[in-house]
């Protein structure tokens, strides 16, 4: 059987809410390792790979390797039913065709648990190559989901460009033209605030803007975003899901034709 | 105006 416990649940509501404007439905496949997720978006321009590694939950047994495909706008629905303290836990038979979510308050006074069906999702599966990336921006995620809900009133491309001054984000449409500037952060008391670049060549991309903003939905999991980027290869955003595993976004850039 | 590309351009299907 398969069961996963996480005491602070509302980690698993924010994936949830990370995931549920990208993907309609997925696998999550669970192994002794920890529980991944893969998906592209039905354009098959961005895919969501989610990892949460087994030694985040305070209980996590999975006998087999177990895949449970989901319809994620009912799991969305079932994980919004849980507070924000309450500890939520996955259950599963092996070879099930349900999932059960129990949520309990931290006094244990009250526990709801919610069942729901699986569905039978043969998914195509990418394989992507551990890569040396041109430039490497972290900094702060809602910095990120500004930057990108102001560009994106402009166009709906934005350009990336990476440097070693920093990085400039821009956009033109008909009302005009938008150059945010970053510079690299110089000092900052507190490290979340920072914005840092480590580059090997500066590299400029462009991207559409309604997946960068479909990508800040995440800003709810975490204070920073990484930016990694590479001449003519997809860029990856990822937000980090405490110290147990991240979301990471990957979005096929857009080529002068 | 730019061409927006598919995924499986860059990564291979497992």
């Amino acid at each position: 059987m398969f069961e996963a416990r996480l005491v602070q649940g509302n980690l698993l509501k924010k994936v949830l809410e990370s995931l549920k404007d990208l993907l309609t439905e997925a696998s999550w496949d669970c192994a002794d390792t920890g529980i991944q997720l893969q998906a592209m978006d039905n354009s098959h321009v961005s895919l969501v790979s989610v990892q949460l590694r087994a030694d985040g939950f305070d209980k996590f047994r999975c006998d087999r390797q177990l895949s449970m495909g989901m319809n994620l706008t009912s799991m969305s629905k079932i994980l919004r039913c849980a507070a924000n303290d309450d500890i939520i836990t996955i259950k599963a038979q092996d070879q099930a065709d349900n999932v059960t979510f129990v949520f309990e308050s931290p006094n244990q006074e009250k526990v709801a648990d919610y069942e729901m069906k699986l569905m039978n999702l043969d998914q195509e599966h990418l394989g992507i190559p551990e890569t040396d990336y041109a430039a490497v921006i972290k900094l702060p995620a809602a910095e990120f989901q500004r930057i990108i809900k102001d560009l994106s009133q402009f166009g709906e491309s934005v350009v990336i460009s990476c440097t070693k001054e920093g990085v400039k984000f821009s956009a033109a449409g008909d009302i005009g033209v938008g150059n945010i500037k970053l510079a690299q952060t110089a000092s900052v008391d507190k490290e979340e605030e920072a914005v840092t670049i480590e580059m090997q060549e500066p590299v400029t991309l462009t991207f559409a803007c309604r997946y960068l903003n479909m990508f800040t939905k995440a800003t709810c999991l975490a204070p920073q975003v990484t930016l990694s980027m590479s001449p003519e290869v997809p860029l990856v955003v990822e937000y980090k899901i405490g110290d147990m595993g991240h979301v990471r976004y990957y979005l096929a850039p857009k080529i002068e034709d | 105006t730019p061409i927006q590309n598919d995924l499986k351009e860059f990564y291979a299907i497992m």
